[in-house]
């Protein structure tokens, strides 16, 4: 378990849940190539495969375009407003380096663990 | 073509009671 503000991540072996002071979950993110998300998709990945089991995101954030850079492709929920499924994809070699499903904006996308809000 | 388990991960939904 660890604290920031007033939520508390609780992180287990392959993937780690945000939850905030209400006990509300706001964030889960995949930690090992052991999780995967509820189409079969899973840290490691190369883009064509979530292309091929997501479709076309609702939107892309793309990097800096350096070489250790990331890009975000989201998939907005139709269900709850704000919530949407992200994959970060190492721009350069196309593969997931993070899945995650957020209901409040990345604040860094580029940082690994402000990625994560840790 | 979206069903709510697509917006699950690991089994949790976003602004759902946390039970660890």
């Amino acid at each position: 378990l660890v604290k920031r503000d007033s939520n508390n991540f609780w992180l287990y072996g392959d993937y780690g849940v945000e939850v905030d002071r209400r006990n509300m979950v706001q964030k889960v993110f995949l930690l090992t190539n052991n999780a995967y998300t509820s189409r079969g998709a899973a840290l490691g990945y190369h883009i064509s495969t979530v292309l091929s089991l997501y479709g076309r995101p609702d939107r892309v954030e793309v990097g800096p375009e350096a070489e250790k850079s990331v890009d975000a492709y989201y998939y907005d929920s139709p269900f709850q407003k704000g919530v949407s499924l992200v994959f970060v994809v190492n721009h350069a070699s196309r593969y997931v380096e993070d899945v995650l499903l957020i209901s409040a904006p990345i604040q860094n996308l580029q940082d690994p663990m402000a990625r994560y809000g840790l | 073509k979206w069903s709510e388990r697509d917006f699950t991960l690991m089994g949790f939904s976003l602004n759902q009671p946390f039970q660890a």
